[in-house]
């Protein structure tokens, strides 16, 4: 786009197809994009790559307006508990595989949860990422109520004074209703099990999800409130450009971005590096 | 909606007189703006616009009474067309087993997917095997295992061998143990840019000559898709698509995206975890579904 040399209609249309193919969807990259060109206007901008890099920080302010606390994951309380949730497949169990193998390495004591009761292997799973990162996990037989193994996690994240309890849930659509009642069933049972947990409602959300994503975030938002998201599968070549707008509209952070399938493929979200990726 | 947008902007075409390319520029661009909210992928919208642009300033719009809704009665034809048909079949081979291999992106539902498709084989009479050539993912084989065990349907893990290729060659032998009319292989997921799992299929193709492979692909994906599926198919070749999780709210536009793109036929959709919730592909449901 930039060697075209030319601040014409053409350029922001390119502009504006950038951030569509990006997953910014086409509502937002055409609010963005008029937005830019009063800019240039105002401005005066005459170099295509002016006008990029203005693109960038615009993008940049938006993902800022939240606090840059938001944007951090910081257990600060004793145990500090961290519910994960999110729809079939998105890399909950993984994510929570990484997570507390980090913790782990900064000399913490984790519990893992396996609350996904549902799922064939599911508690296997999870068994096998707590065996990568020496953490105990609390587990039912299959099939048992989620509600139960999380309120015998609680209990013995406090009995035995864990550092940080991470729960699993099983995957859910947000359009299921019964699934999204359970899942407010067990932030319920850790909430009076120990007051103000969960201290973080984690959405986990697969970076190449399109448009969906909002309403993904919306409804769990709504159901439970999510504290942050966790992006993931951003090694594949999708952008993730869908959490500009959840970030936007609905004002919750992404806090974690995964980079693969690997124990270390964890990192913490940051705008800049987002938003160049964008770009490339 | 769509039909209530386009009303408006005829409405105020009405005095014009004679519609053109020109003065339904607004028209197409709200049509854009459905199937961009949709999903379908930019390239596949641009090449689609164009498409029903010639018969939307042609005397079906121009004549009626309600142009709008012409214009989505177009849009809606030329989505089930390119959609393609309902062809939910898996072409079975004269001298058996039919041997099907299930590939795609990481969580798209493939395990999921491959112990339906085998219940259904089931059901037809196609005795089949599942192949557990997953080798990577933590409690993948327990995974594939359980869902066979629930239907009553043998699963091969590789007696011994936790190579993938191997793993796959074994199982044509273990098929004709069995008296299995199919095998149904469950492969990892991977990235289409890795270069190394992708040489992997290859190879797993090379070696057991699968018939059918079916790309499985979420619903809900995004602009991507279309890389995605691309580079499926010229990296191994994909004969058939299954599209997951259209039990969600997911408009789906990733269907045409994919199918755009490959040319392939999108013949199963997945609408559940549970293992019979497991459909054909019906074009014109998917396609009333993409317009929202
Ligand atoms: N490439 C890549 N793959 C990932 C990443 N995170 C998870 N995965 C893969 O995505 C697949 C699904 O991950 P899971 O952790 O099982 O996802 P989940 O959300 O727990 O799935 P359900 O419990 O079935 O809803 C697995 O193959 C993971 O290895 C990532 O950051 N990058
Ligand atoms: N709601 C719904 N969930 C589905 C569907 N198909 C699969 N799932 C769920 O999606 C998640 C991922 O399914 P898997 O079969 O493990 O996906 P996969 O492609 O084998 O994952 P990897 O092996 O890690 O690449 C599981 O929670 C499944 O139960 C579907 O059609 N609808
Ligand atoms: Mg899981
Ligand atoms: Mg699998």
């Amino acid at each position: 786009i930039i060697g075209r040399g030319k601040i014409d209609e053409d350029f922001f249309e390119g502009l504006e197809e950038l951030l569509i193919t990006a997953d910014v969807g086409v509502h937002s990259a055409s609010r963005i994009i008029s937005g830019l060109r009063e800019d240039v206007k105002k401005n005066k901008l005459k170099e295509p790559k002016d006008v990029e890099q203005y693109l960038k920080s615009e993008i940049l302010k938006i993902i800022k307006s939240l606090q840059p606390s938001a944007f951090s994951l910081q257990p600060k309380s004793n145990p500090f508990v961290i519910m994960v949730i999110g729809v079939n497949g998105s890399g909950k169990t993984t994510t929570i595989g990484k997570l507390a193998s980090r913790y782990m390495k900064e000399g913490k004591k984790v519990l893992l949860a396996a609350g996904d009761t549902f799922r064939a292997a599911a508690i296997e799973q999870l068994e096998i990422w707590g065996k990568r990162s020496g953490c105990t996990v609390i587990k039912h037989q299959s099939g048992a109520d989620p509600s139960a193994v999380i309120y015998d996690a609680v209990q013995s994240a406090k009995a035995r004074e864990y550092d940080i309890l991470i729960a699993d849930t099983a995957g859910r659509l947000h359009t299921k209703v019964n699934l999204m009642e359970e899942m407010k069933k067990i932030k319920r049972i850790m909430g009076r099990e120990l007051q103000g947990a969960p201290h973080e409602i984690l959405m986990v959300l697969d970076a190449t999800t399109g448009q969906n994503a909002v309403s993904q975030a919306r409804l769990f938002n709504e159901a439970v409130g999510i504290t942050g998201i966790a992006l993931t599968k951003l090694d594949g070549t999708a952008k993730g450009g869908v959490v500009i707008n959840i970030i936007d509209e609905l004002k919750i952070p992404v806090k974690l971005i995964g980079v693969g399938e690997g124990v270390d493929d964890l990192r913490e979200f940051e705008p800049e590096a987002f938003v160049e990726a964008l770009f490339d | 909606n769509l039909t209530n947008k386009l009303e408006t902007i005829f409405k105020k075409l009405r005095g014009y007189g004679k519609l053109n390319e020109d003065n339904i520029k607004d028209a197409l661009r709200e049509v854009r703006i459905a199937l961009l909210e949709a999903d379908v992928n930019l390239n596949v919208v641009k090449e689609f616009i164009e498409k029903i642009k010639v018969r939307a300033v042609g005397q079906e719009v121009m004549s009626s009474l309600t142009p709008g809704q012409q214009v989505v009665k177009i849009v809606n034809e030329e989505l089930t067309t390119m959609l393609g048909g309902t062809n939910s079949s898996i072409a079975l081979v004269s001298k058996p087993p039919t041997i099907i291999m299930m590939v795609g992106l990481q969580g798209s539902g493939k395990t999921t997917t491959s112990a339906k498709l085998a219940r259904r084989l089931l059901k037809e009479g196609q005795l089949p095997l599942l192949v557990a050539a997953d080798v990577y993912r933590p409690a993948a084989i327990e995974q594939l295992n359980i869902l066979g065990k629930e239907l009553a349907i043998p699963v091969f893990n590789g007696n011994g061998t936790n190579n993938p290729v191997d793993i796959c060659k074994r199982s044509l032998a273990e098929a004709s143990e069995k008296g299995c009319r199919s095998i149904v292989i469950d492969t990892a997921g991977r990235l289409h840019i890795d270069e190394e799992l992708m040489q992997e299929l290859k190879n797993i193709k090379s070696e057991i000559k699968p018939h059918e492979i079916l790309f499985v692909a979420d619903a809900m994906t995004g602009q991507d898709a279309v890389n995605v599926a691309k580079t499926f198919n010229e990296h191994i070749g994909i004969d058939g698509i299954v599209l997951t999780k259209m039990d969600g709210d997911a408009r789906g536009g990733a269907a045409l995206s994919i199918r755009s793109v490959t040319g392939k036929p999108i013949k199963f959709i997945g609408i559940g975890e549970k293992l019979d919730q497991f459909e054909s592909f019906y074009p014109d449901r998917v396609a009333s579904r993409i317009l929202g």
